[in-house]
């Protein structure tokens, strides 16, 4: 199954729980969550690093002890947001990432991984482990052009042209006749 | 060496 991040959920500020098992962690090695776009590789530390940053940073610091069982929490809207400046970002993005960055015009699901990774150390890591399965959808279809309106015997014909910027369900068309 | 382990059906959303 895909966890789909849709405008709504956007909207509503809707977070991903990630419950997770640890084991085998020393006192000086932390858990981040980076997120990349599909083929980038965020457990090189290259990708985590301001001038040559692929990946961001989407999670808290977290510093478990030994057998803690965390749950990890991602907002959706920190996955939006793709702070590349910031390899510690840790503001809350606003709404306006909904409308207004690099995914607010997405329309067929760009895959993001999130990568769970064992942070030791201000620069090293080591390889953990890739959830897959989310995608990123905020922008509906757009609405189809070249709508001609045909006459038939006690009907009207439409034509229009095929839609193709993103993935299309159906079509509604609606009569708006003038005031009265 | 640690491991992180994840359980896919654990996995869930805020709404």
């Amino acid at each position: 199954s895909i966890y789909w991040i849709s405008q709504a959920d956007c909207q509503a500020d809707d977070k991903f729980i990630f419950p997770v098992v640890l084991s085998g962690f020393s006192s000086d090695v932390s858990v981040e969550v980076w997120a990349g776009e599909s083929g980038v590789d965020c457990s090189n530390v290259d990708n985590r690093t301001t001038a040559t940053q692929k990946c961001w940073k989407v999670s808290a610091t977290y510093n478990p002890s030994q057998g803690f069982t965390p749950e990890i929490v991602v907002p959706a809207r920190t996955i939006l947001a793709r702070d590349l400046t910031n390899a510690a970002a840790s503001a809350t993005p606003g709404a306006d990432v909904c409308t207004n960055s690099t995914y607010s015009d997405s329309r067929n699901g760009v895959p993001i991984v999130l990568s769970f990774l064992p942070i030791q150390g201000v620069s090293s890591s080591i390889a953990g482990i890739a959830f897959t399965k989310v995608r990123i959808d905020l922008g509906g279809p757009d609405a189809p052009a070249k709508l001609e309106l045909g006459v038939g015997e006690n009907r009207l014909s439409l034509s229009w042209g095929q839609v193709t910027t993103g993935d299309i369900t159906g079509y509604q068309f609606f009569c708006d006749p003038p005031p009265g | 060496a640690q491991t992180i382990t994840l359980t896919e059906t654990s996995v869930r959303r805020s709404e």
